[in-house]
């Protein structure tokens, strides 16, 4: 709604009223931030996040240091936390499922280094091997196809870490990531992992925006 | 670059916050709970086009002066109040799949303002 009394100080037409001027700024602000964030639109939550699972999962992230500041010529570069879904679990098995927006990996998105964060509970004095066993889906006849495993030795409850190789690099990138952890050698009485509101594993990951976004200024 | 103070018309630093709560957006940003996007507003009349303190680079300055003396150029001295200057912004935000995404963006805070 223009002003016919007043005129724009930067282009010399006709100036806004405060309101309109304040609607369009906060408009360019959404549309900026869904640019760069290569969104189409923004995201609308179908699975809340539990805030103790929030902030465990937020000790893990690793951001620049502080006060550090981007050099303008950087590439973006994202981490991400991906909370596994656990439904097809036993007590001898927990399979993970982690999911990627198809929009952020298509859009070339190099998964640079992931790890898996998971919740033990042992017995005192117990050591357990878990075997991890990464698989995906194929698309055509939704099979699942082993690419690679893990051998780890667990001696104590608590958070642990497993870094993950290209091939779980690879199975993020195509959108989907399926691991299986098996306790080896040993009868459970009941699932090791835990999987609760505060324990719930979940998958870190740090994303550069690949070369197909690069604009090379000549 | 020069803060916008009062009635002043010379290209200037607004400042403007955009608060995530206000536009609906706090359920899917974490953090920050808004940020100072700010934006530039004035005009750069001929004798501040030319000074290399106000213009975006010394160059510009170089190019307005040259621009403004071969063309007639409208009111404003055919140079516009442009960033100088820009800052990046770390978000935490949930993406469709309800994981948590931290994404460092640069330039998206402006810093300071100056004629081009």
């Amino acid at each position: 709604i223009s002003r016919a009394d007043s005129q724009c100080l930067a282009c010399g037409g006709p100036a806004l009223d405060l309101e309109s001027q304040r609607e369009l700024l906060l408009d360019l602000a959404k549309r900026s931030i869904l640019d760069k964030l290569h969104l189409s639109q923004r995201p609308t939550l179908s699975r809340p996040v539990s805030r103790a699972v929030l902030r465990n999962a937020l000790q893990c992230l690793h951001g620049p240091p502080q006060g550090a500041l981007l050099e303008t010529d950087r590439t973006q570069e994202y981490e991400i936390i991906s909370f596994a879904e656990t439904g097809l679990s036993n007590i001898n098995q927990t399979r993970l499922d982690f999911h990627f927006s198809p929009e952020r990996t298509a859009g070339g998105m190099e998964i640079q280094q992931a790890s898996l964060m998971f919740f033990v509970q042992l017995l005192p004095n117990t050591t357990w091997t878990l075997k991890v066993r990464v698989l995906v889906l194929d698309p055509q006849d939704t099979n699942l196809t082993l690419i690679t495993q893990h051998l780890l030795e667990v001696d104590a409850s608590g958070w642990h870490q497993l870094f993950l190789g290209p091939e779980a690099q690879d199975a993020c990138n195509q959108g989907h990531l399926i691991l299986e952890l098996v306790p080896e050698g040993q009868v459970a009485q009941k699932s090791v992992i835990l999987d609760g509101a505060a324990h719930r594993p979940f998958m870190t990951a740090q994303v550069r925006v690949g070369s197909k976004h690069q604009v090379h200024r000549r | 670059g020069i803060e916008c103070q009062g009635g002043s018309r010379m290209c200037c630093r607004q400042e403007f916050f955009v608060d995530f709560r206000e536009i609906g957006w706090h359920d899917w940003i974490i953090q920050p709970e808004g940020y100072t996007m700010n934006f530039c507003t004035g005009q750069c009349p001929l004798p501040v086009a030319g000074m290399p303190g106000i213009a975006a680079s010394f160059h510009t300055a170089v190019l307005s002066l040259l621009k403004a003396n071969s063309a007639a150029g409208p009111a404003g001295g055919g140079s516009c109040c442009v960033p100088t200057a820009r800052r990046p912004l770390s978000l935490l935000y949930y993406d469709r799949d309800s994981n948590i995404v931290k994404a460092d963006i640069p330039d998206m805070v402006v810093e300071a303002c100056g004629c081009s």
